[in-house]
């Protein structure tokens, strides 16, 4: 699993 | 983009041009609480410093129209129509949720950087920035049907969120655990609200607490 920031949300 | 964001998103924007639209067709910002109005342009302006690093058109129009809204409610509310600003009943003490959400940001994070804290600091701060607003309203005992409805559409975009955050784990195999726990912290503090909105103002009542 992947673990960080969503960039593209608001 | 899934449904759930959509939504989540177009909720978010519902809420805001309700608020905006309720202050100026009444020409009043009663049972608002400007100090909730001004944390939102404080979430809004530490989350979107990331303005100059392009997403996508929808993002970037997004970031900019909350901006943008925030920073006009506060004027609507402190400037403009000042006059009917309820401030006696305004008195949550905001220092209390600024300073925790930054030193939790300066402690808990992705990243040590500037734009990477500040990030989180909104995420925090946002979680709790309706608190004002709740207290505000349980203090009076009352809210205008019109402000209830804002309430709940608010309310429903971060509870959206956490869908479409299960959705992108299952889908995407990705999650981000600071905005998810932030998300249902949020989401949670609008429960009690949820229920009375239910349970009183969608069957055409006013959302009067007990006495």
């Amino acid at each position: 699993h992947r673990s960080g920031k969503s960039k593209d949300e608001l | 983009m899934n449904i759930f964001r959509l939504v989540g998103d177009l909720s978010h924007l519902l809420a805001i041009i309700i608020l905006l639209l309720k202050i100026w067709k009444t020409r009043s910002c009663a049972g608002i609480s400007g100090k909730s109005q001004i944390l939102f342009a404080i979430v809004y302006t530490s989350r979107y410093l990331d303005l100059p690093n392009f997403v996508s058109m929808y993002n970037t129009l997004m970031k900019i129209v909350f901006i943008a809204a925030s920073y006009a409610t506060v004027y609507l509310i402190y400037m403009k129509f000042k006059a009917t600003y309820d401030h006696n009943h305004d008195t949550f003490r905001v220092e209390f949720l600024v300073l925790p959400s930054f030193v939790l940001a300066l402690l808990i994070n992705h990243d040590f950087t500037v734009l990477e804290v500040l990030w989180t600091f909104s995420i925090y701060m946002e979680s709790v920035a309706i608190l004002p607003q709740l207290f505000m309203v349980s203090k009076t005992g009352e809210a205008e049907s019109i402000t209830s409805h804002y309430l709940f559409a608010l309310g429903s975009y971060r509870a959206l969120y956490i869908l479409n955050w299960i959705y992108r784990y299952t889908t995407e195999d990705h999650y981000d655990l600071i905005a998810i726990v932030a998300g249902i912290v949020q989401t949670v503090l609008y429960c009690d609200f949820f229920y009375l909105y239910i349970t009183k103002v969608l069957k055409g009542k006013k959302l009067q607490l007990p006495a």
